[in-house]
């Protein structure tokens, strides 16, 4: 499974 | 943590001036379309992630609608004065004079450069970040042409400078408590608060000395 990149921020 | 908290509120708190000035004044003198048309852009891209409902936070989530929303609707206050306050309208177009294509091509550049991943998500995502780090500069512009700018405009542009600013303890702080290192949003987040120093400066020197911004 491919990862996903996280962006938490705004 | 509480820089990224006060940098939100900070964000949101210029939003909210921008709509006041707009709406009370009924005027948009020294404000520059071209860098609200840009946060439009910016926000569109960035938040897309909206679409594929990997939802981080409800607090995320609801600033992005608000982020979107106001950004919306601050475009269509403004095109409203083209009929309630041609006058205003005309002066303000006259002194927009950026030409944002100098920002729109090379940010579509450095995405496809410097992105996370090679894919429509992350190379908007990786567009909007370079593009927010300039988008201030038309406003700047047609701030240093005319020389000054109502006290209600240099608050919103210096609580708007602040929210970036706030993000570098914020980045700061998180690569010590979770190991966390942003390149791409520090880098941008540098730029974008540099170009703001030297209004950071006036700011600073008169408005908060209470004599009202004009430039020497």
């Amino acid at each position: 499974k491919e990862e996903e990149v996280e962006h938490d921020e705004l | 943590n509480i820089f990224r908290i006060l940098a939100d509120l900070s964000h949101l708190a210029s939003i909210v001036i921008l709509l006041e000035t707009i709406r009370k004044a009924r005027q948009i003198d020294g404000i520059s379309l071209k860098t609200q048309i840009l946060y439009v852009l910016v926000f569109c891209t960035r938040y897309l992630d909206l679409l594929t409902f990997r939802w981080t936070s409800l607090y995320n989530t609801l600033m992005k609608f608000f982020f979107i929303g106001t950004s919306v609707y601050v475009v269509k206050l403004m095109q409203d004065c083209k009929l309630t306050n041609p006058v205003s309208y005309k002066d303000m177009m006259f002194r927009d004079t950026f030409q944002i294509k100098y920002l729109l091509g090379p940010c579509a550049l450095l995405a496809l450069v410097f992105n996370y991943k090679f894919t429509v998500l992350e190379l908007c995502w990786s567009f909007s970040i370079w593009l927010e780090s300039v988008a201030i500069l038309p406003q700047l512009f047609m701030l240093s042409r005319s020389g000054k700018a109502s006290t209600l405009t240099t608050h919103y542009i210096f609580a708007l400078g602040l929210y970036r600013a706030l993000y570098i303890p914020n980045w700061i702080w998180r690569y010590y408590s979770e190991n966390r290192l942003e390149k791409l949003s520090i880098f941008t987040g540098l730029l974008q608060t540099a170009l703001y120093s030297d209004f950071f400066y006036i700011y600073y020197r008169k408005v908060m000395k209470g004599r009202g911004f004009e430039l020497p």
